[in-house]
This record gives structure tokens, C-alpha cells and sequence, in this order.
């Protein structure tokens, strides 16, 4: 139902059903048609396979932001891990740590929420599992002077990266941005230049909801990328196509399970794939 | 908004006698992005869309209405129409300890919402008793005895070497000793794609014969929500509904799509964090919000 002048309805309709049913949204998919209308022969817009395959490129390309990689050039190199609740952020730096020891790095992390009920325990039990040191504090104390600890232990033992867990918040919620918001100011004065990464936690079952979270948490905290956890369910994530193009973050990494091993590098290829399959 | 959106659209309508299939065309429109905006499914707005253009379809517009504002009427309505009605809390009915099950995708909300529940039946005279059978997330257990302490309700002592399905039944035993007549199960969140874990609901379920399986869901939900929801129902036959995150800003269309989907009430709403967090699910309230 976009007004689109040489699309046939038939390829219109299953292209929109394909954006729509894959969380891509309304505005992205309308931006995706006027794409193909604007850049394709009306031959080429009767042939549904060579417009699947000029939508491909296209998400592709709104999807593989020009960064560097994450490099890993300060020490300690301080990542911060932040988004909305249960969305998977202390399981992904359970499986961050472990990946960075993994590539020979000393790792540390610094237990941050410390609101939640057992939010401690919890990134105790993944410190413990990949021989990582967890510095945490006692349940309602201020997270930002727990982070500065850690970054203080990590100093003291000449550590390489310290990931920083915070407790998942509604981006609604001012005063608990603002406590974000504090948590990177007081990181900066421990470690100038400081958070080096700030990491946005995505849960792919959301629909366009990631946008505002996305919006919020960049506009609070400028993040420097995205990691697009739950892909092993059946969501595909489309809202990070709008998300990429728009605020030109990169994905960084997908979540793709529970286990210490189930994340992997973002890839814009696979994902493009997935999401026509 | 959407009413603002309609108003414009519709306006041509004054001075028409009749909805016409014609003259609503570019307001069914506007209500289909609205609804794809908001995260409703699909095929569920398909289908509502239907829905609206049959009852709009030859209603004289009536006196004491503008066009729009009727056309409004019948959106809004058909919308609180198929999102059921006002929640009257759950059923417990059979001998005590009847038992409430918590089931759902990782990270939406059970061991929070068992927490809020236990709190709300013990408000409403209930002797609640909590018990979690989250062997495989760190710190789950723990998790849940603190929400327990938070709430002054007891809770089982799970031993994460035992099997799910045995410490459901020990619970039980344990609440009728201390008394308690509902015993809530946290389950672990699972992918309704995972068929070992499916089939561990469907013993957990055999062995407790629960009064109440809730099915706990995301209020920002996607598209798949419908997906998700049919499966957890199909495996389960799921008897109601709890919505968590409300609190946020996600217009909630995973709530008509889930409603769509199985056909099982929404009984409760999470509207925060903390244990009072907790509202009975109002149709009205939803279908506004659904709307923008
Ligand atoms: N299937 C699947 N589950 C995941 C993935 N990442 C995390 N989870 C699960 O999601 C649930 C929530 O994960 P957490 O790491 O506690 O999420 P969180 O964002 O730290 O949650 P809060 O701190 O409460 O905001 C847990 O059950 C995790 O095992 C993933 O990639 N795939
Ligand atoms: N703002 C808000 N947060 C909520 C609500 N319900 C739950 N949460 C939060 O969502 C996160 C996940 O909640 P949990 O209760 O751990 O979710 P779960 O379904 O038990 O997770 P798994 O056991 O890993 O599947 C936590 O940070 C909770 O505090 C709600 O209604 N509003
Ligand atoms: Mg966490
Ligand atoms: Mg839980």
C-alpha cells in the first residue's frame, strides 16, 4: 500500500511483506521501495529476483557502517555496556570476556548493576567461568563508584580491557539516563578520554521500539556501537537497518545464543541473507 | 497521532451519506501504518483492517457524529472489541496449593512478574509460595529469593542439580506444609523453537496441573510476536497473558498481536521494575496507546 509507479503489485506486495514481517518498519520499507523505483529499470522492477537482489545490496550497505574495528589502543581500554531491561547485557559481557581472554587480553569487569535483585551474583558466576575478576559492590550502592573502582583495580594490575555491566533502565527514564550519563563522566575522570566503547544492547525480538531506545541512548551517551543479541530465535532484527543508516553505528556483534561461545562478529552478508530466508 | 492523522483523511467524508468503500480507502491506510507503526503484526492488521471496513461499510454517518469521529469510533472500538475485556485477575480454582506457571522468551520478565504476582495474592488474601526452576541462568535461583524476600513470601530452596519437572513437585509438597495455597513457578526463559525445552514445560505442566500457565511477554515485542505466542499456546494451551515493560514507551501492538494470535486474555500489565510494578490488564487503556 505505498504508492509506487512501476513496482508491480505482486513484487510490491511480497517485497512489503517481506520488510514488514522482519521488523524492518514502515519508514525504512517506504525509504527501501523508493530506492528500488528510483535506481531500477521498469524491466528490472517485473523481475522479482533482480530486485531481491538490488534490496540486498541496499540493506547492505545501510547496514555496513564505515568504522575502524574496535582497536583496542588505550589501556585500559573501558567498554561500557548499557540498554534497556533484559535485553542481554550481562550475558554478552560474560561472552565479550571470554572472547578477549581468548585473543590474549586481561580482562576485568566491573559489576555495575547494582540495583537488580542477584545482578551481582549473576556476573560473578560468568567472571568465574572464564577466570575473570569481577569488582562489585554491595546491592544499592552508587554504580558509578563501583565503576570507578574497577577501573582503579584494573589500573593497579595493568589490566587490558574492563567491561563495565549497568543495570538495563527505560530510556523514558531521565533520571536513570542521567545516572548513565554519570557513570561515563565519572569514567572519564579515572581514565581520560574514557569510556573508549560505549556498547548499545539490542534484543532482536524488538520492533520499533529499538528505534527510540537507539535515539536515546546515542543522544545521552553517544554510543559507539550496537550488539543485536537473541538472533538464534526467530526474529530477524530489521530494525537495525533504519537504526545504521540513520544514527551510522556499527554493529559490532550478535548474540546468538546463551552459551559462553554463541557470539559472533557482526556480518552484514549473513544477516541480509537471513532476513530474505 | 492517529486521530489526528484520521481527522484529515476522513474529513471528506462530511457531507457523504454513507462510509462508502471508496471514500474510507485512504483512512484504512492511515489506520494499517498506524497499527505496522506500533508493532502489530502483519497479518493481524490485515485481518483488523477487514474487520473495520465491514463495520464501517454501509453506517450511516449519524447525526450527532462527525465522519471522523465515527470512523474513529468504529476503529477504536473494534480495537477494544478484539483485545477482550477487563482483567478480573487469575483463576484459582482446584485444591490447594494450586499452582500458577510463568512461562516466556529469555529476559521478559517471569522472575520479576512471579515476584509482583506472589505480592498482588497476598494483597488479595492468598498465601502465596515462589519457587524457581531456573537450573541453567546464573544466579536465577538467587534471583528469585530475594524478589521472595523483597515481597515476605516463602520461598522453595532450589537445588540446581535437580531436574526441573521433580523441584515443581517438591515445591509443592513443601507449600502444603508451610501452608501457602498458590505456588507460582518461575520457569527459565526458553526460544519456543527449542524443542527439549518446550517438551520440559509440557512434563512440568503434566506433573503440577496447573490452574493458571501465563505466558509472559514484552511489551516492545515485534512482528514475531505472534509466532512466539501461537507456539507457547499450541504446546501449552496457555491460559492468560501478563504484558511487562508498559512503563515504557513502546506503543504495545504485540498486545493485539498475542490477543490475535491465541485468543487468551491479557490479565496483567508490568509497569515497572519494583514489586508494586503491577496492573489488572484494562482494554480500553491498551487499545489508545496501540492507536497513538
Ligand atoms: N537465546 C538467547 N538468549 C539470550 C541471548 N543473550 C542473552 N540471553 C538470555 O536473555 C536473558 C536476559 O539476559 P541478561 O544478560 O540477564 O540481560 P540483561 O540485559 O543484563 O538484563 P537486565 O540486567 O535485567 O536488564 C537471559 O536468560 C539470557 O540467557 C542470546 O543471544 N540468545
Ligand atoms: N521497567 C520495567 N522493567 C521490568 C518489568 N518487568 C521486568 N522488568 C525488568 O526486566 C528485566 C528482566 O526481568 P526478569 O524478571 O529477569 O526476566 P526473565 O523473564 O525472568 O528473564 P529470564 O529468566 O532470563 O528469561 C529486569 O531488569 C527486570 O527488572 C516492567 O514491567 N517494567
Ligand atoms: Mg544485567
Ligand atoms: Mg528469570
Amino acid at each position: 500500500f505505498f504508492s509506487s509507479k512501476s513496482l508491480t503489485k505482486e513484487n510490491m506486495d511480497a517485497i512489503e511483506e517481506v520488510l514488514f514481517t522482519s521488523d524492518v518498519g514502515v519508514k525504512t520499507s517506504q525509504r527501501l521501495l523508493d530506492f528500488l523505483n528510483e535506481n531500477l529499470s521498469n524491466k528490472e522492477l517485473e523481475d522479482a529476483g533482480k530486485m531481491r537482489d538490488a534490496l540486498k545490496q541496499r540493506i547492505k550497505e545501510m547496514v555496513k557502517v564505515d568504522v575502524p574495528p574496535v582497536a583496542f589502543d588505550k589501556k585500559p581500554y573501558i567498554i561500557m555496556i548499557v540498554g534497556v531491561n533484559g535485553v542481554g547485557k550481562t550475558t554478552t559481557i560474560g561472552k565479550l570476556g571470554a572472547k578477549y581472554r581468548a585473543l590474549g587480553k586481561t580482562v576485568l569487569f566491573a559489576a555495575g548493576d547494582t540495583f537488580r535483585a542477584a545482578a551481582s551474583e549473576q556476573i560473578e558466576v560468568w567472571g568465574e567461568r572464564a577466570g575473570i575478576q569481577v569488582v562489585s559492590g554491595q546491592e544499592g550502592s552508587d554504580p558509578a563508584a563501583v565503576i570507578y573502582d574497577a577501573i582503579s583495580a584494573a589500573k593497579a594490575k595493568d589490566i587490558d580491557i574492563v567491561i563495565a555491566d549497568t543495570a538495563g533502565r527505560l530510556h523514558t527514564k531521565l533520571p536513570l539516563m542521567e545516572e548513565l550519563k554519570k557513570v561515563k563522566r565519572v569514567c572519564n575522570k579515572a581514565v581520560e578520554g574514557s569510556p573508549h566503547e560505549i556498547f548499545l544492547v539490542l534484543d532482536a525480538n524488538t520492533g520499533q521500539n529499538a528505534i527510540s531506545q537507539a535515539k536515546e541512548f546515542n543522544d545521552a551517551l553517544g554510543i559507539t556501537g550496537i550488539i543485536l543479541t537473541k538472533l538464534d530465535g526467530t526474529a530477524k532484527g530489521g530494525v537495525i537497518i533504519g537504526i545504521c543508516d540513520e544514527l551510522k553505528k556499527p554493529v559490532r556483534y550478535i548474540g546468538i545464543g546463551e552459551s559462553v561461545e554463541d557470539l559472533r562478529d557482526f556480518d552484514p552478508d549473513e544477516f541480509v541473507n537471513a532476513l530474505f530466508e | 497521532n492517529l486521530t489526528e492523522k484520521l481527522s484529515g483523511v476522513v474529513k471528506r467524508l462530511r457531507g457523504e451519506g454513507k462510509i462508502t468503500e471508496s471514500n474510507i480507502q485512504e483512512a484504512i491506510k492511515e489506520v494499517k501504518l498506524s497499527l505496522l507503526e506500533a508493532d502489530v503484526n502483519f497479518n493481524v492488521v490485515k485481518n483488523f483492517v477487514d474487520a473495520v471496513t465491514r463495520r464501517a461499510l454501509g453506517t450511516e454517518v449519524l447525526g450527532s457524529l462527525t465522519p471522523d469521529q465515527q470512523f474513529i469510533k468504529i476503529v477504536h472500538d473494534e480495537l477494544i472489541n478484539m483485545m477482550g475485556k477487563d482483567s478480573t485477575g487469575v483463576e484459582l480454582s482446584g485444591k490447594p496449593p494450586v499452582a500458577i506457571m510463568m512461562v516466556g522468551l529469555q529476559g521478559s520478565g517471569k522472575t520479576t512478574s512471579a515476584g509482583k504476582l506472589a505480592r498482588y495474592l497476598q494483597i488479595n488474601k492468598r498465601k502465596p509460595y515462589l519457587v524457581s526452576c531456573d537450573i541453567y541462568r546464573p544466579a536465577a535461583i538467587e534471583q528469585l529469593k530475594k524478589v521472595a524476600l523483597t515481597v515476605g513470601v516463602p520461598a522453595f530452596d532450589t537445588n540446581p542439580q535437580d531436574k526441573p519437572v521433580d523441584i515443581c513437585r517438591a515445591a509443592i509438597g513443601q507449600a502444603l506444609v508451610k501452608g501457602c495455597d498458590v505456588v507460582i513457578i518461575d520457569t527459565a526463559g526458553r526460544l519456543h523453537i527449542d524443542e527439549e525445552l518446550m517438551k520440559e514445560l509440557e512434563e512440568i505442566k503434566a506433573a503440577v496441573n496447573p490452574s493458571e500457565i501465563l505466558f509472559v511477554a514484552d511489551a516492545m515485542t515485534g512482528q514475531e510476536a505472534v509466532n512466539v505466542a501461537s507456539t507457547f499456546n499450541q504446546r501449552l494451551d496457555i491460559t492468560g497473558v501478563v504484558l511487562t515493560k508498559m512503563d515504557g514507551d513502546a506503543r504495545g501492538g504485540a498486545a493485539l498481536s498475542v490477543r490475535a494470535a491465541t485468543g487468551k486474555p491479557i490479565k496483567f500489565v508490568g509497569v515497572g521494575e519494583k514489586m508494586d510494578g503491577f496492573e489488572l490488564f484494562h482494554p480500553d487503556r491498551i487499545a489508545s496507546r496501540i492507536l497513538g
